[in-house]
């Protein structure tokens, strides 16, 4: 479950950098 | 790679840091590497002069990071005239230490039977990658939170050819740790760490777009002064 939130936040911090 | 070098190891061109003419025949061409951990000064020195040069012995001065040479030099002597000899120095990190300007900077002061002779060189900050400079995901997560946003800096590396997976397997042999990696709108986004010798942490993100040969290097960093030079480091190993 830590690793699947990991994978999400990782996502997230991708996203945001790229449409911020 | 250097010649003779292991594969694996980033090893910089060799230049010229004391030239003949400056130093009453000595030359010294030189260069850094770091392999398995062991930091080295690699070194071409040249007996320009008519006479034979012996007692050989380098020192160097306070330095940002405490590069000092682990021992004393090993030169083979007496030097003849027109002979040169490569000598190799390994370097730990636990000399004294004083914030040079570059960061990079190093002073040397070489000594043979004719006189002492000092010059500057800079190496590559990527010596100071240590082994295990591959940040748990949870910390880089909430490192990279942490650290504000001023203490950001972006740079552009331009002219690169290589997709990301042969940027992260480059960067890997210098201690550049991949952590993650997102494909966001065409871009690869990879997040990576580093750690200098001396504790000091390095997170980045490198980005980068099929058929754009311009990377985007953003490093964030508690000491954002380092930045510069690990920015350095990337441009070197990726276009090397």
């Amino acid at each position: 479950e830590l690793e699947d939130g990991l994978d999400e936040a990782f996502s997230r911090l991708a996203e945001s950098r790229t449409n911020p | 790679n250097g010649v003779g070098m292991p594969l694996g190891s980033f090893c910089p061109p060799k230049t010229v840091w004391l030239p003949a003419m400056k130093a009453k025949g000595l030359e010294i061409s030189g260069t850094f590497v770091r392999h398995a951990g062991v930091i080295q000064m690699e070194m071409t020195i040249t007996n320009k002069a008519m006479s034979v040069m012996t007692g050989f012995a380098i020192q160097f001065n306070r330095n940002s990071f405490g590069l000092a040479p682990a021992g004393p030099i090993q030169v083979p002597s007496p030097l003849s005239p027109n002979q040169n000899i490569e000598v190799s120095l390994p370097l730990n990190t636990v000399g004294p230490v004083m914030k040079m300007e570059p960061l990079n900077n190093l002073q040397v002061a070489f000594k043979n039977n004719i006189d002492v002779f000092y010059f500057s060189c800079q190496y590559p900050i990527s010596v100071l990658f240590a082994e295990d400079g591959k940040m748990e995901r949870q910390v880089f997560l909430a490192t990279w939170k942490d650290i504000p946003n001023e203490n950001e800096s972006q740079f552009q590396i331009k002219d690169c050819h290589l997709n990301s997976d042969a940027a992260s397997n480059k960067l890997q042999s210098i201690n550049i740790f991949t952590i993650a990696e997102r494909t966001v709108d065409g871009q690869d986004m990879l997040y990576q760490s580093m750690k200098l010798t001396n504790g000091i942490w390095a997170l980045a993100e490198l980005k980068v777009q099929a058929g754009n040969p311009n990377y985007t290097v953003s490093l964030k960093c508690r000491a954002p002064e380092v930045s510069q030079c690990v920015f350095q480091s990337y441009e070197a190993v990726l276009k090397n």
